[in-house]
Formats: structure tokens, C-alpha cells, sequence
């Protein structure tokens, strides 16, 4: 998190707000209550207590308007800049403007749900600067998460905490939302695979995109590229065959072509092939020399014959009979290089995708550019 | 990546690097000492959101630069 200079914030706990005009995109009682929540947010954690006015200037004065507004900082019509806020001081100080230009939602994904935005921007009014964290409700760009599991992440509730304290009355939530570290020694994958080229390992809300190219993985939120795909999902792997990537959670499965999600899906686990009785997989790889796909459930695999669009028979075989020194159940796999890699805890296991031999054993962010 | 030569995604990026970065039009003095601003703010821009740092304005800095976002600079003024 990151502050303005001179850690400007307001003196006083007790902060005032006054919603001038409104948005006709939503009924005034959603935006009433998407202001309100929004403030509760930042209020949870700290000993601020915002108290509406309905007349006269207020520390926050929050309005909708678009295009050049009246105070120098002209929107941008639709998409591109959706609000601003200025930081806590007198007269614009602390003042949201929301760009009408945009259309605000508080149901659904699509739009811009103005209870997100609205959170961001009273996190500037409260005097908090935009965030490096990818994770963090303060980092500039927009991503949508569902508001009613919103929760407000580690990140911002330091940056808040260190204006104005903890909130005396009520304990933090033991388990904010955090932001994985890749140079963690004891960091597991939940799931990775290539794409076009490119490799993603998934982690909780996020996934590290790493170009052969470059040294540096880009650590991205799911929902920013995919918000229809789910947080913590199960496997994925590139299927050269079909130029296409699956992303596993559950008994569901998705698709996608490039960056796309393909119409159609989620679909369930039985579509791929798989029994009836497998209710999740743990991993999933292309095995470009057999022409297989190898789906992992714990310490047992599958082999689905692409061509043939069948399961072959004989399986689920144990792990560790094909992939000898294979330790604890496989959590992640990919195929790169001529190498098969297994993943199990913070792990990774470096067979040759010919002989199945196992070269080397590794951790999980060998990677990451650590 | 290679880098992008388009005059439009040239506007697209001296614009934004404008309103976020605090760029300013280079001067004479600028070129004479060879401090290029755009190359100095871009690779800034590319710090803080954690793509690879080359000053370069490439693909992946320019989809970064189209989303939608803020309006307060990400460098406090």
C-alpha cells in the first residue's frame, strides 16, 4: 500500500459524506446502499464512523458527472477512467466523482459495480494512494468481484490501520485475503499449464503468466482476465489438438481459445471423458508424445485418448507405477520442454516426457524467477 | 515482445503516461543530456505493475494501458 505524500488523512474520526446527485443506471435506494456499504468497509476496520449529510459541504461530497465536471480533471466518456477521488484536506479534498459516462451496476458482472468502485475511491478520500498489489482493493485497475463475498484485502487494511488504527470494537478478520508470494519456499500450485507459448500457474485468486521471453512472471488476478472463471480451481492444461486450454473446479469444466472462454461451458467432468464416479481431478497435462491427456486424482491418473475421444482401459493406474520415485499425490502437472513435471505440495517432480525418468526434484517456484 | 511502432498507440501511451506518471512535454535540455522522459516513465509505469521493466512500449504494456481503471495517478503528486 502506499499513502500520499505527507500521510495526509483526516484529523478527525467521525467523517462526514453527502450524495449530491445520482446515476439514473441504478434506482437511488441501490445507490444509497452501495455508498453506505462502501463506507462500512473501511469503517469495519478502522475507528472511522461516517455520519450522511443531506445538505451544506461534507468531508466527502460524492457526485456523478462526465466529461469536464468542474474541477480540472476531466473524464473520458465510456470505459477508460471510471471515477477519482481526491485525498483528505479541505474543500475538494476527499470528494469522489464517479464518471457518468460509465453505467454502474450492483447486481451483476456486467458494467462496472459501483460498491467496488466506490470502495476504492473512499480508500483515496481516506487518504490511501494506489497500491503495487495486484490483490489489493486499492491497486488502480477494475476487476469485478462478487460484492457479497467481498472482502477487504491484507494490503488495504495496513495501509488503512496505519492512518488510523485498528477498529477498537470489533477484532480484523483472522483471514483477510492475501496476495501469494512467489519466492515463498513453501508455495504450492493449484493448477498450471501452458498457453500458446506462454505457461500460467494458478494460485488461489491469481495466476503468474510467464513468457519464455521474459525473466519477469506477471502476477495477474483470474477474474480481471476471465471474471467468469472460479478462484481457486483444480487443473488446467493446453489440449494441442483442440487449441485449447481447460480449466477445471469441481465437476465443471471450461474452455478457452486464446484468451477467450469458449460459449458452451462450464461443462461437467463426464463430458471429458471421465467416470461418472470422478467428482474432481487435481491436475491434468497433454502428453504430446503419446497423444494422451492424463488426468491426476490424488495418487491415481487417467489416460483419454484425444483421437479417439474414449478413456483407455486399464485405469485409474497409480502414479507412482508410471512415474517411478513420483512421491504424494500429484497437485499440479505440466508438459514443457520434453519434460513432464508433477507437482505435489511445494514440489515439482522432473520426469522425462519419453522415458519417464525422473532427473530431478525441484520446488514448486522453479519457475518463477526465483 | 517487440515493441509497438503505431503513431496511435505512440498518443495512447504519451497520454496516459501524462495523466498517471506526471510526464511532461521533453525539453531541449531533456534531449541534450539524453534523458528520455517517455522511456524513463514508462519503465516506472512498468515497475509498479510488475511487467517486465525494459522502457519499451510493448504489447503487454499497452493492453496494461487500455484497461479500465482509476483516474488518480498512481504517483502521488
Amino acid at each position: 500500500y502506499t499513502t500520499f505524500p505527507g500521510n495526509l488523512k483526516w484529523q478527525s474520526n467521525s467523517v462526514t459524506y453527502r450524495i449530491v446527485n445520482y446515476t439514473p443506471d441504478l434506482p437511488q435506494s441501490e445507490v444509497d446502499r452501495a455508498i453506505e456499504n462502501a463506507l462500512q468497509v473501511w469503517a469495519r476496520v478502522t475507528p472511522l464512523r461516517f455520519t450522511r449529510l443531506y445538505t451544506g459541504v461534507a468531508d466527502i461530497m460524492i457526485s456523478f458527472g462526465r466529461r469536464d465536471h468542474g474541477d480540472g480533471y476531466p473524464f473520458d466518456g465510456p470505459d477508460g477512467i471510471l471515477a477519482h477521488a481526491f485525498p483528505p484536506s479541505v474543500g475538494l479534498g476527499g470528494d469522489a466523482h464517479f464518471d457518468e459516462d460509465e453505467t454502474f451496476t450492483s447486481q451483476s458482472s456486467s458494467g462496472y459495480n459501483l460498491f467496488l468502485v466506490a470502495t476504492h475511491e473512499f480508500g483515496h478520500a481516506l487518504g490511501l494512494s494506489h497500491s503495487m498489489d495486484p490483490g489489493a482493493l486499492m491497486y488502480p485497475h477494475y476487476t469485478y468481484t462478487d460484492p457479497e463475498r467481498f472482502s477487504l484485502p491484507l494490503d488495504d487494511i495496513k495501509g488503512i490501520q496505519f492512518l488510523y488504527g485498528p477498529n477498537p470494537e470489533k477484532p480484523v478478520d483472522p483471514t483477510p485475503p492475501t496476495t501469494p508470494n512467489a519466492c515463498d519456499p513453501n508455495l504450492t500450485i493449484d493448477a498450471v499449464t501452458t498457453l500458446r507459448g506462454e505457461m500460467m500457474f494458478f494460485k488461489n485468486r491469481f495466476f503468474w503468466r510467464v513468457y519464455p521471453q521474459s525473466n519477469q512472471p506477471e502476477l495477474t488476478l483470474i477474474k480481471s482476465f476471465w471474471p467468469d472463471i472460479p478462484d481457486n480451481i483444480d487443473a488446467a492444461y493446453e489440449s494441442i489438438k483442440a487449441d485449447r486450454v481447460f480449466i477445471f473446479k469441481g465437476e465443471k469444466v471450461w474452455a478457452l481459445s486464446g484468451y477467450d472462454v469458449v460459449s458452451g461451458y462450464p461443462k461437467t467432468l463426464s463430458s471429458m471423458g471421465l467416470p461418472a464416479t470422478v467428482k474432481r481431478i487435481t491436475a491434468a497435462l497433454y502428453d504430446e508424445v503419446s497423444g494422451k491427456t492424463l488426468f491426476f486424482d490424488n495418487k491415481y491418473y487417467y489416460s483419454y485418448d484425444e483421437t479417439k475421444r474414449q478413456m483407455d482401459k486399464g485405469y485409474p493406474k497409480l502414479v507412482e507405477k508410471s512415474f517411478v520415485g513420483m512421491q504424494g499425490g500429484v497437485t499440479a502437472a505440466l508438459q514443457y520442454r520434453g519434460f513432464t513435471y508433477l507437482f505435489s505440495g511445494s514440489n515439482m517432480h522432473e520426469f522425462s516426457s519419453r522415458s519417464k525418468k525422473l532427473h530431478r526434484v525441484l520446488r514448486s517456484n522453479y519457475f518463477l524467477g526465483c | 515482445l517487440p515493441p509497438l511502432s503505431s503513431d496511435e498507440d505512440e498518443n495512447v501511451a504519451k497520454t496516459y503516461l501524462m495523466k498517471f506518471y506526471d510526464l511532461t512535454n521533453e525539453t531541449d535540455s531533456d534531449l541534450h543530456r539524453g534523458v528520455h522522459q517517455m522511456t524513463l516513465k514508462l519503465k516506472e509505469m512498468q515497475q509498479f505493475f510488475g511487467l517486465e521493466v525494459t522502457g519499451v512500449l510493448d504489447s503487454n504494456t499497452l493492453e496494461v494501458m487500455k484497461k479500465p481503471r482509476c483516474g488518480v495517478p498512481d504517483l502521488a503528486e
